[in-house]
């Protein structure tokens, strides 16, 4: 049941968006952050094949079943999340990058999270001034239960404070700003360890930015339905 | 025959400062490529910074230890050419018919020009975005591709007040790239502005039908008793034909070892 196959006709020198059929799972087993259980996570693998010619592309990630949550609580102030249904008590660590050279390896990677994990924290917090993380961070923090902050490329000191006021209007090329979220949200978007996505450090981004990285980061309106039964 | 998937370009790159080359893109990926490290060229690190393949050739020395970053001189009094260096690579590749090969850069810092055998694609700006050419039609079946990358800084590299600060004077704002590097309170100015091919080189090969971007979303019922996964993928015909496809997907959970259950 976990395994479907669809014969599809492509036209020349189409470029299609393909929606499988859903496929169900019974009690899956679930990804959980560090302390709350184990970081399941099943491997998916898509490929396809082209008559006459055999196999053409594959591609393949692990991924991990989970549900998060979070909201501003009205007592506090503080935005509370939950995992699977289940409350957690937030324990964060904030995160510029790994190396100040951009040598950034899978294995100082590794070490750097599984430090994070070591030391109890079940969050990493990537700060708008630095980077977003790349796909080798977060496959580490899908290992070792991790959830993660992203922030875009925005902060208050450098877009929008001081006297005179430094660039109010954020970077001068909104739409490009604007291609590099869209195409960091594609390249992120399967881990699960990704918790959160922030405008930016300390600051709103600029009206238009905000409101198309909202339309972008907007859950479809089949899973709003599908979340409210 | 090249096997379907990607491969990655991380080793045998040089690199070389762009005042020091008076060669053409097209000329070191046709005629005259570097033959290896010399007095103008030297290992580079990629992925990395400009800064890192310096540091690594203890051209500058390293900037994290002791008081070594006020010794490199920063993009601000050196100039934008300073920090605009060349890269170069090879890499051999057999296609067969109705095979393609895609370039890929996955972050380049903070605009580049392509050369792949003579051939010139411009990449543009923006720090965190991915490149894909399609290098079919140039590549070479007989003997080593030649890809050379000219690589410039930030168009706002900025300058750093005496007295420091959150992001320095905060031009680097103007564009979409890391605003650290200009300084903040737990870190100095980086020098070059962290310009360079920063992340992941590769190649990849498939047919005719390429696979792009694939979607996977979740959602919950019963309390977590029902599960459905929704997978929406992205797929190109890059052939002159009708592709009759035969489209696949797996759900498995590794038992132990290479053994899977679906």
């Amino acid at each position: 049941e976990h395994l479907q196959t669809q014969n599809l006709s492509l036209p020349a020198g189409a470029h299609v968006h393909y929606t499988f059929s859903e496929i169900f799972f019974y009690k899956p087993k679930l990804w959980w952050p560090n302390g709350m259980g184990k970081q399941y996570l099943y491997n998916v693998e898509i490929t396809i094949e082209v008559r006459g010619f055999g196999e053409s592309d594959l591609w393949s990630q692990p991924f991990g079943f989970r549900k998060i949550e979070n909201h501003i609580d009205s007592a506090t102030g503080g935005r509370l999340f939950k995992v699977n249904g289940e409350p957690i008590f937030i324990r964060g660590g904030n995160w510029i990058l790994s190396d100040g050279l951009l040598r950034l390896s899978k294995k100082r990677y590794q070490a750097d999270i599984k430090f994070h994990a070591d030391m109890n924290f079940n969050m990493i917090r990537c700060w708008g001034g630095g980077l977003a993380e790349r796909p080798d961070f977060y496959h580490y923090c899908d290992m070792y239960g991790i959830l993660v902050w992203q922030e875009f490329w925005i902060t208050g000191d450098v877009d929008g404070r001081g006297d005179p006021i430094s660039n109010p209007d954020g970077p001068l090329d909104h739409d490009l700003f604007l291609l590099c979220a869209r195409d960091t949200i594609k390249l992120l978007r399967n881990h699960p360890s990704l918790a959160l996505w922030v405008g930016g450090n300390e600051q709103v981004p600029p009206e238009d930015v905000n409101s198309a990285l909202k339309t972008y980061l907007k859950l479809h309106p089949y899973f709003e339905n599908l979340n409210s039964d | 025959m090249a096997e379907i998937g990607k491969v990655v370009l991380d080793k045998g790159w040089l690199a070389a400062r762009s005042t020091e080359i008076e060669l053409t893109g097209v000329q070191l990926t046709t005629t005259n490529p570097p033959s290896g490290p010399d007095s103008t060229w030297m290992e580079a690190v990629v992925p990395g910074t400009v800064l890192a393949t310096l540091v690594k050739n203890k051209v500058v020395p390293d900037p994290f230890y002791g008081l070594g970053n006020e010794a490199i001189i920063d993009i601000a009094d050196s100039g934008r050419e300073h920090y605009t260096l060349w890269f170069f690579t090879t890499f051999e590749c057999n296609l067969l018919n109705n095979q393609h090969i895609d370039l890929n850069f996955r972050a380049i810092n903070y605009s580049a020009e392509v050369y792949l055998n003579g051939h010139k694609k411009i990449l543009p700006k923006g720090m965190f975005r991915r490149h894909s050419i399609d290098v079919t039609s140039i590549l070479l079946h007989d003997r080593p591709n030649l890809l050379a990358v000219l690589v410039h800084p930030p168009d706002h590299p900025g300058r750093i007040p005496p007295e420091g600060g959150q992001g320095g004077d905060h031009e680097i704002g103007k564009d979409v790239a890391a605003q650290y590097v200009e300084g903040w309170d737990w870190i100095a100015p980086i020098r070059d502005r962290n310009t360079g091919i920063w992340d992941e080189v590769s190649i990849s090969v498939t047919g005719p039908v390429k696979i792009v971007d694939p979607h996977l979303v979740s959602s919950f019922f019963d309390n977590y008793k029902r599960v459905y996964l929704h997978t929406t993928i992205e797929l190109v015909n890059k052939s002159a034909i009708v592709a009759e496809c035969f489209l696949n997907i797996q759900v498995a959970t590794e038992v132990e070892g290479n053994t899977c259950l679906v």
